[in-house]
Parts: structure tokens; sequence; C-alpha cells
């Protein structure tokens, strides 16, 4: 069962992109 | 009827949502996104906006009551009519399947294929493959759905159509381009529609689909 | 009220969501998760499960009225009841915002500090340390908002309080050690009653906190 965790889609990067998304928008708004 | 203030910065493909969603319900919706309303960066930042919304991030959403709420598909969800939430336990519950869904099995695969292309982070092949095969799969599921159903569930526009044709928008305007999108038809079909509805028209005005795939902008 | 079955695997803390909505609802919950109902990985690819469930994902619900509905989100939400769900606009928005909450900003990185710990992802120290900074600032957060309330939405346990700690479960059990949770006490307080109540029991059995934090799984 426990090996059977990794089949689902985790967005493992979610807070990089959401770091990178916060600064080009933030840089864009000035 | 609920009415207040979204927070938020111009272009948010997530703040579209409970925008889209206040155009078919009627409630009475503001946008703060430009100075002196709302700096993203700074505004969000201040004490006073911290006081209601810890976490400083946006779409944030304040009732003219006073009632505050954080993460875009909870503010969609409020702002919502109870036809756009689905009038049925089993329609209800799928439209949370589609909302699911876009945010699991499109946004994470539609962000590492489009941010690149936008400048906001740094190439990397590798991903972007992993990403498109990823978005194939997810539009090949959406096609399948769509083949006997103008929309995502029931017969109207629901918050599923909003949450989904929202979280495909950039990848629309971007990246799949006509070469690539010509498999799945269904899905064109239903994002047009979609797009072309007047609630949908009045936030994110004229969409225009991309001709070439946008490579990532150095 | 609903009656179906849920396909998934044993120790699916997704799953763990619908079956403990359905035992605050009386939803009749039929779990199919080891063989010969349900062998993940088999059963999930044949014709049969697949031309209900397109994506093959668990977990998986289908009633016995034949209603299909895959996302554990939709599945724990269908099967719960109206107060699950929060009895009024601005708690079923609430409600909506914290299982957000809970993909978004818990799942990615518990996952990323658990998994290695499992044996089942490489360990990588970078991404191992940046999941402790995020599952932080996560916790903070909640510290913050638990500090004068016992459940997350209104009075008593809602899908919030279910979906949230689920979504923490294997962050209690493998890594939360007592050194590091120390900080959190509203949080530590809020988990240990959820999983105490008897609907949690019944679904989740006893829950031991770990008492050292492990270390990946080599």
């Amino acid at each position: 069962g426990i090996q059977c965790l990794t089949q689902d889609s985790i967005w493992f990067d979610k807070p990089r992109y959401d770091e990178a998304e916060r600064r080009f928008y933030e840089g864009m708004n000035g | 009827m609920a009415a207040g203030t979204l927070y938020t910065y111009p272009e948010n493909w997530r703040a579209f949502k409970a925008q889209i969603a206040a155009q078919y319900s009627g409630a009475k919706l503001k946008v703060a996104s430009t100075p002196p309303a709302f700096s993203f960066g700074q505004t969000n930042r201040t004490p006073a906006f911290l006081s209601n919304f810890p976490t400083g991030k946006v779409p944030a959403y304040q009732g003219d009551d006073g009632f505050c709420l954080t993460e875009s598909n909870a503010i969609a969800y409020y702002l919502c009519s109870d036809a756009l939430r689905g009038t049925s336990p089993q329609a209800s519950a799928q439209v949370l399947q589609w909302v699911s869904f876009a945010d699991a099995d499109i946004v994470p695969s539609a962000s590492a294929w489009v941010f690149p292309t936008l400048g906001i982070m740094q190439f990397n092949k590798q991903a972007t493959e992993q990403a498109k095969e990823e978005m194939k799969r997810a539009l090949a599921y959406l096609n399948q759905h769509l083949n006997t159903r103008t929309f995502l569930v029931g017969e109207r526009v629901s918050l599923a159509d909003i949450t989904v044709a929202c979280s495909l928008l950039w990848a629309y305007k971007q990246v799949l381009e006509p070469a690539f999108r010509q498999a799945y038809p269904n899905v064109n079909r239903w994002f047009v529609t979609c797009i072309n509805q007047p609630q949908f028209k009045t936030v994110l005005g004229e969409v225009k689909l991309c001709e070439k795939m946008a490579q990532f902008d150095a």
C-alpha cells in the first residue's frame, strides 16, 4: 500500500512555482 | 447575494474564476488589483491586510459584511449561484471533481510549460517535455468527456467549466498551437464556447488562441 | 444517504477522507482495497474499471445507483452530511478554503518530506529542508487560526478538519517529532482531538505520533 502513495500526482515543485509566480507578478506590478 | 472586494493582481487567472462566477451570479464584486486600491507585493504585506489574510496570498476576498476568504476555488464557490455549484448532490460533487482535476492534473503541467514562455521561470527542456505529455493526458481525458457533452456538468455552464477553462487559459494563449490542439476538438469547441459566453468575455476580454507555440522567453 | 463502493489501496490517506466522512454521515460505504475485490495496478487498468473511471486513478467511488466519481475531495464531499459541508454559505466556503489549503500548502511539502522516510522516493537534502520550511509556514498559519478555535470551521468537526487532518497524517506519524511540533501546540491539540473522534478512530485506528523524526529509508 505504501508504495502506491507515489502513484498519485503530487506537485512537489509547487512551492517553487508559487515563489517564481509571486516574484514575477510583484515585479510586473512595480 | 454576496458583495465585496477581490484583491488580486492584473491578469491573475485564479482571480478570473471568482470574477466570472460573480458575473453569472450577480454578486457585486469590486476588483482591487492596481494602485492606489491594491499594489501586489506591498498592500498584501501590510498589517491591515495580513490581519484579514495571514498568508498574504491573493486572490483574497473581503465581503462588505467583513467576511474574509482566501483560496481561489473557495472564493469562486462563495460567489457562485446555486446553479453554478450544481443543483443536485451528484452535480455538485461532479463540479468539485473537475475543480480538483484542474488543480491536480492541469495547473502543474500548464505552469511548467507556460511559465518559461512568460519569462517567469527558467526553461528546462525535460520539464517542458514532461509537461506536454501530462497536458496531452489531461486534454485527452477532457476530450473524451466532452465528446457527448456541451459543458462539463449538466446542460449549462457550471463552476466546473469556469475553473477548468481558467486553468487552461494561459496554455491556450501561449502554447496550445493548432497543430497540438487539433487532437482535442471537443475541448477546443468547449473552450471557445466558454470564452465566448458574455460573462467570460466581460472578465477575460477577447481571448486569442495562439497560432504558434511560444518558446521560452530568455 | 449515499451508498456505494470506494476503490483504493490500503493506507491511502486520500481515501481516508471519504471513509471518515461516511462514518459521520452514515453513508453506507464498502471499501475495496485488497484482492479479490480490488488490486491496485491491475483492477484499475481493466476495461470495466476504465469505462467508469477513465483516468484509472483511485480513490474512485461507485454508488450502488451507478453514480461514479473520482478525486478524493469530491468523493469525500459527496459522502458528507450537510453539517460536515458547512451549514451556511460562509461556512461551506470556509470548508473549501481549508480543503484547497491542504492540497496546495500541505500535501506537496508533507509528501516531499515523508516519502523518502518511507523509502518510496529518493532522498534529496535540499528538497527535504525546503519542505520543512514550507511545513513550518503551514503549521504556523494553522496554529494561529486554531488559537481561539477547537475546530477549523464552526464549533464542530467539518470536512475541513477531516481533510486537513488526513493531509497531515503521515507527517505526524513519520516526521513531526515532539521537538519540531512543540512550536504548534494548537495544531497538535486539534490533531489529537480529531484522531480521537470515534469516526476517525474507526477508519484510522490508533494513530501513534512519532517520537523521533524518521530519516530517509535508503
